[in-house]
């Protein structure tokens, strides 16, 4: 089946 | 609320921030170089001429000085230039729906994509290649050129499967593509179409 493609922006460590 | 930042497509994020602002790109990108000139006002005008390479610093400073800003080597007022974008981005895309923002993702590589051969192909570099057909040494070389983007799987929680494309160009702090699958990261990502699973292989 068929997924979903994402361009990703940014990548990052979230605080918490 | 980010602590780190471990890739940033700075090139989309600029693109976004001036088509969200109606097309106004020279103003979006005057401003942003105006408060990052602020910032460093007491950076010589040297620095800015090394950076006419930015294609909002324009022409004003001279051309050709063939400034390479190395992957750790970038200058002060760049990574300043850089940052401002990325906060620009941030307060942007916070409350806009079409950057999605996923969380808790497993990530890997398919074993047969180019993302997977692309992870050891730098160090083939060390390979013995004299009596092989092909120059094992330059294969990393040759994945680099043939493609830009790399896909990865990325799995969430309920066994949702989404393909993240990464900007090979756009990795901060000398990360890579193998050091993605062991942090726990959020990805703002921009939905921009389907594939099969299959899709992602080397022969496709």
């Amino acid at each position: 089946d068929l997924l979903d493609v994402y361009d990703v922006v940014l990548a990052g460590v979230e605080y918490g | 609320d980010l602590i780190k930042v471990v890739y940033f497509d700075e090139q989309s994020a600029s693109d976004y921030l001036d088509i969200s602002a109606g097309g106004k790109a020279v103003t979006t990108a005057e401003d942003v170089r105006q408060r990052a000139n602020n910032v460093h006002a007491e950076v010589e005008a040297k620095v800015a001429a090394k950076l006419s390479w930015l294609p909002f610093i324009g022409g004003s400073a001279g051309a050709g000085t063939g400034v390479e800003a190395s992957r750790t080597g970038q200058s002060m007022l760049s990574k300043t230039l850089s940052n401002t974008i990325l906060t620009d981005y941030l307060a942007k895309s916070a409350d806009d729906h079409r950057v999605r923002q996923l969380r808790g993702l497993r990530v890997t590589a398919p074993g047969d994509s180019m993302a997977y051969m692309k992870m050891f192909t730098p160090y083939m570099i060390i390979a013995k290649t004299e009596d092989q057909g092909i120059d094992l040494a330059r294969l990393d070389e040759a994945l680099a050129g043939a493609k830009g983007y790399y896909e990865l799987l990325g799995e969430a929680d309920d066994d949702v499967k989404h393909v993240l494309r990464f900007n090979i160009a756009a990795f901060r702090n000398n990360y890579g593509l193998t050091d993605l699958g062991r942090m726990r990261l959020v990805f703002h990502a921009v939905h921009v179409g389907h594939t099969t699973e299959r899709g992602l292989g080397m022969e496709a």
